[in-house]
């Protein structure tokens, strides 16, 4: 038996999830974020973060159209990591380093985090 | 897929949605 594996299939799947996104198509709720509003797919948020899989795996929430997150979140460091979610890139400046960090210490997306801190410690001299 | 030849494909696998219509 043989299988053919598409390799590019995962990366081919999130770009076109990335253009539903940037085109408002079947997304689903707007997170609030400091007034800032940002649209997305709920399926990504909760495959990405550990706090909107709590969110959304909750039977009282999940039919939330618009979520508040904390005060405290930068909107900036938030769309960073929303980037990331649908790109698998995330652009790190050291001026938002500690932002991005406590977003996604916030966001429960922990290999972020870990990230974060190597290049904090690869940064300082 | 233990067993079973895996054959790489590295071309596009899906259709592209375009940027804007």
């Amino acid at each position: 038996d043989s299988c053919i594996q598409f390799t590019r299939h995962a990366s081919d799947v999130l770009l076109n999830l990335n253009r539903l996104r940037s085109r408002d198509i079947l997304t689903d709720v707007t997170i609030l974020v400091n007034r800032q509003q940002f649209r997305a797919h709920k399926t990504v948020l909760m495959a990405c973060s550990g706090l909107f899989y709590t969110i959304f795996t909750d039977s009282l929430k999940c039919n939330l159209n618009a979520i508040s997150l904390d005060p405290k979140v930068d909107p900036e460091g938030f769309t960073i990591l929303l980037e990331f979610m649908y790109t698998s890139r995330l652009t790190l400046k050291e001026s938002l380093i500690m932002a991005i960090m406590n977003t996604a210490i916030y966001l429960q997306m922990d290999h972020v985090v870990d990230t974060c801190h190597r290049f904090i410690k690869s940064s300082d001299p | 897929y233990e067993g079973v030849n895996t054959i790489k494909e590295m071309g596009r696998s899906i259709h592209e949605i375009p940027r804007q219509e």
